[in-house]
This record gives structure tokens, C-alpha cells and sequence, in this order.
């Protein structure tokens, strides 16, 4: 499969939401982000997997400053549902590869993986699309994560900046 | 926030393999994604959340036509770490709104998200980027989700089949 990526970026300043133990039934999503759009939050990448309990864990990442007012309205949820448990971070950055044409990520990933795994960089998440495969990593180790998959994707120009 | 959706759309076999307990340390995904990758597998969208016990659930889809193959490469990484819990769904099919200049997905979240809880519709999985939110439902609710979400934006036009 031919691989084209035509970019690798960072996005700095990221600050993560995990709410785990989430109730797996229709309308827990709605409820936790009708809250979330009344407070005005701006919500960069929404992520969620289920478990076989039957309950899911939903995450969200806002840039660092509206962490804040994340961590208010979230605090809501935890009223609403005890049972689950919710934790922040807010040391983490975003690097992202992005192209056209990726039909599959198989590829691509295998690639982007192995280099942050050379580089011992952790992978804290990961989310997908068509044009780009993301995975969130701890702020201080963005640069090299950003010159790893620059360098795994053999792209001669300078890696853009800011989250693409 | 403007939201400017251009299209919402449903690709209808899909199978998700979700891989619960697998340590949190790095290396892991690229090894998870070479053996895919050897296996040559064409994974559509990879999503990793993380818990608090230091382990992480990672989960991938493929075409349902696809699933075998994937079950055969992740028998492996169970064998590799025993304490991780495996799990398949070949029953599901992925929503998508699909729009440009969404630099937050807030109130594309809020809209969708609600769509589908008044549908009764559950969310199984969840993963966005800048143009797009996709959400993992079971198959036979899939065209009941396209009208759902297609009405939630106040689409026109008939909304277009196969995954964007
Ligand atoms: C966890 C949450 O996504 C739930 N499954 C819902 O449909 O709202
Ligand atoms: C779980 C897996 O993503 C691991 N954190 C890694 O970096 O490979």
C-alpha cells in the first residue's frame, strides 16, 4: 500500500478528560456533552471504548487553558453517575500524521507506532480518520516524538508546528 | 459556533476488535500493529483509551469480511500477554457526520450524540477528527442512525451510503 503522508505535526498544549466506568446505554453521551456545549468548551478530539462490564470509558481533549471549565462540568457527571471514575492530564501534546489516501491505516501506523516505541515515547491514545492518525503522548517528550515520525516518514521539508 | 455538516453517511459492516488490560507501556501498539501489518489487514479506525491501573484498551475496526484475519494476529498478542482480555464484535456499522471548519466538535457532538440517544441508538464507540464524528452502533439500527443524524442537521439532500 502506498503510503502517503504528506505531514507530521504537534499540538502543544493538550489537556485530556477520561471518564471511565460510564453507564453503556443510550443517551450518556448526549447528557455528558449537552453539558459540555452550555459551558461553551471547545472539544478538540472525542474518544471512547466500551468494556465487557458493560460500561465504557469517554474521553475528551481541550486545549490546557479550558481545562478548567472542563473539570466543572464534568464534575456534574460524576454527580449524576458515583460510580464512575474520572481523572485529567493535563501534561500531554498531540502528534499527528496526516495524508491522503489511506485507505487503511495498517501502514501508516505500524510506521508511526514503531517510531515513538524506538524513541520509548508511550502512546496514551490514539484516534483515527481517513486523512490522519493521531496518538496523544506526554507533553515534555513532544519535539522528539515530532523529529521520530518526521524522520519514520522520510519527509525531507521541516515538520509543520501546530496541530494540522 | 457555525456548524457546517456537508454530509452524513453509514458504511455497514463493520467488526471491531477491542483488546482490554493491554499493558500501558511503550512498544506495545507497534507491536500489536506489525503482526496486523505482516498479516496485511486493512484496519479502518484504531481508538486507545487509558486506565488508571496503568493498563490501556485498544481497539480497531475492519470490514467484517476481514474479521478472521484479525482474529488469527490478535490470538497472538494474547499469547504474548495473557492477561489481556480479548473481544469481537461483527455486528456493528459506523455513523459519520462529516463537515469542514468544525475547529471544535461541541455542538456537532451535542446534536449527534442526541440523535441517536432519542433513537434509543447506543454508542459503542466513538472517534473524531477535525472534519469528521463517527460513532460505532450495531448494524441492524444502521439506517435508522443515517436518518437520525441526517435530520439532526437538517440535511436536504439524500444522504450518501458507503463510509466517507
Ligand atoms: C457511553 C455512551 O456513549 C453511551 N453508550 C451512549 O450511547 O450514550
Ligand atoms: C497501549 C500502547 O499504546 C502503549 N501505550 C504503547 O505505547 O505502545
Amino acid at each position: 500500500e502506498e503510503i502517503v503522508i504528506s505531514g507530521v505535526s504537534l499540538k502543544k498544549d493538550v489537556a485530556q478528560i477520561t471518564m471511565d466506568h460510564v453507564p453503556n446505554t443510550p443517551g450518556i453521551a448526549a447528557d455528558i456533552f449537552s453539558r459540555v456545549a452550555k459551558a461553551n468548551i471547545i472539544v478538540d478530539d472525542i474518544i471512547q471504548t466500551e468494556h465487557e462490564s458493560g460500561c465504557a470509558t469517554l474521553s475528551f481533549t481541550v486545549d490546557s487553558g479550558e481545562l478548567k471549565a472542563a473539570q466543572k462540568v464534568v464534575a456534574e457527571v460524576k454527580a449524576n453517575w458515583p460510580g464512575c471514575k474520572i481523572s485529567y492530564d493535563n501534561e500531554l501534546a498531540k502528534v499527528s500524521a496526516v495524508g491522503v489516501g489511506m485507505r487503511s491505516h495498517t501502514g501508516v501506523a505500524h510506521s508511526m507506532f514503531r517510531a515513538l516505541a524506538q524513541a520509548k515515547i508511550n502512546i496514551n491514545a490514539i484516534t483515527t480518520s481517513e486523512i490522519k492518525l493521531s496518538c496523544l503522548i506526554s507533553r515534555d517528550q513532544g519535539p522528539q516524538a515530532l523529529r521520530a515520525v518526521h524522520k519514520a516518514f522520510n519527509l525531507e521539508s521541516a515538520p509543520t508546528r501546530q496541530g494540522l
